[in-house]
């Protein structure tokens, strides 16, 4: 099964606004930080 | 030919069980031909030629051709229904052993830890978690909301479509609301952002927090009588001082005032809208069979509505999805829309054949993967989903409220 999660956040760029914190094909536990603003 | 008839005897020989098996395959397969080609005339719109609108249907290569063919849904009842069937006590801890091995469970973070309680393999694979060894983030802004592999993750491309990693391409629209390609990525009219495009070029209106339309490049601080363009607010004091003195405005610290007369949350709302613009994101997330298989809030956010989708189950790993294009937009699947700080949030558990099964605890209505209700009442709709709205959760909110780490839900097997 997946879950596809689609939001909005403000844009990343000068080190401000969302960017993620993970990589694509990494194992992740439920409740691990994903993504930050 | 009447003494051939009358004097023949009728001798019965047991025919190869696979020769049955394939007239049954050939039998099924020539019926969803008859069925597809039925649908694809009722499908063929003379105002749309190209058919741009269409449903979109599997494609892909041979193995996708085959699989389309199989009646993934009943397998996966079936699957469902055997898995439920009670096992002998005695064989439970051998049996969840043997699977903990097979697809990697770690046993030792299941809240139960005895494993002859679990009356059979689905109730197994629903295990419960020990809270102790799922830790939440409490600093970022978004958590994973389940146990499994980062397959996609990004930010949403012009158009509303989303980026194109080994094949995984689809509409936006297409996976949240069933439209057509050509939708544009605004499909959620509460969002900001999105009612500044909805206006069309040069007229742009806005909705400030307080709930009046104002045209956001001419008076934004209209209602409260003092006359401030967007652009004046926020770019400078200078030219907003001339403007001032055209128009005996306040001069000096124009920020302050502003906040003062239209109050902190319609300065932070603008702030975004000028300053801070907002983007789309998006993950997916994989859920490998001995992964668990609960799903949580990923932030503190409201959902609003959920759209069911009964569509096909086809498997969704990796491999298909990297051979399958849309394959999120033909599985069943059940979108969850709402909102949290920054503005629009969804989350869609994606059903796959062993897992066609998907429960949300706060929506008891929801029966998916079921042949009665659902599919007759999407049919008849004609819209391919059923809606619910959870407003009724929380008048003040709009919805119903999840806080980061909260469960939601889950994939059942079958």
């Amino acid at each position: 099964s997946t879950i596809v999660l689609v939001f909005e956040a403000p844009e990343g760029k000068d080190g401000k606004g969302f960017k993620w914190i993970v990589d694509k094909g990494k194992t992740v536990k439920m409740g691990e930080a994903m993504g930050v603003v | 030919l009447r003494s051939a008839w009358n004097d023949t005897p009728i001798k019965w020989y047991p025919i190869p069980v696979g020769l049955g098996i394939a007239y049954l395959g050939f039998k099924h397969y020539s019926t969803v031909m008859e069925r597809e080609r039925q649908i694809a005339e009722q499908d063929y719109d003379p105002n749309d030629p190209n058919n741009k609108n269409r449903r979109v249907r599997p494609s892909g290569p041979w193995q996708v051709q085959i699989l389309s063919t199989l009646p993934l849904k009943a397998l996966s009842r079936v699957w469902g229904k055997f898995n439920e069937i009670p096992l002998p006590v005695i064989f439970r801890p051998f049996g969840f052993k043997l699977y903990a091995y097979i697809f990697g469970v770690n046993i030792s973070e299941a809240k139960n830890q005895d494993l002859k309680s679990y009356r059979n393999l689905a109730e197994f694979f629903y295990r419960e978690l020990d809270p102790a060894v799922r830790p939440i983030d409490s600093s970022s802004a978004v958590v994973s909301p389940s146990d499994g592999k980062v397959l996609m993750l990004g930010e949403v491309r012009e158009g509303g479509r989303v980026e194109n990693v080994k094949g995984m391409t689809y509409s936006l629209d297409a996976l949240l609301s069933g439209q057509g390609e050509e939708k544009s990525a605004s499909s959620n009219p509460a969002s900001p952002a999105v009612l500044f495009s909805q206006a069309g070029e040069g007229t742009t209106k806005a909705t400030a927090p307080g709930g009046q339309v104002v045209d956001s490049h001419e008076a934004f601080a209209k209602m409260n009588g003092i006359s401030y363009t967007v652009g004046e607010l926020f770019s400078g004091t200078e030219k907003t001082a001339q403007k001032a003195e055209d128009q005996s405005l306040p001069t000096g610290d124009i920020k302050q005032d502003v906040a003062a007369a239209v109050g902190p949350k319609a300065v932070n709302w603008f702030r975004n809208q000028v300053e801070g613009s907002k983007r789309l994101y998006f993950a997916v997330i994989y859920l490998a069979p001995g992964d668990y298989h609960r799903f949580h809030s990923p932030t503190e956010w409201v959902v609003e509505t959920r759209r069911h989708f009964a569509g096909e189950l086809f498997s969704v790993s990796p491999y298909l999805q990297a051979i399958m294009p849309s394959l999120f937009i033909l599985n069943e699947r059940v979108v969850l829309l709402g909102r949290w700080k920054h503005g629009f949030f969804s989350m869609t558990p994606v059903g796959a054949t062993n897992v066609g099964s998907i429960v949300l605890n706060f929506d008891r209505e929801l029966r998916t993967n079921s042949l009665t209700k659902d599919t007759k009442a999407d049919s008849l709709k004609g819209h391919g989903y059923a809606e619910a709205h959870y407003q009724l959760a929380s008048k003040l909110l709009g919805g119903h409220p999840l806080r980061r780490g909260e469960e939601m839900g889950g994939f059942r097997l079958g």
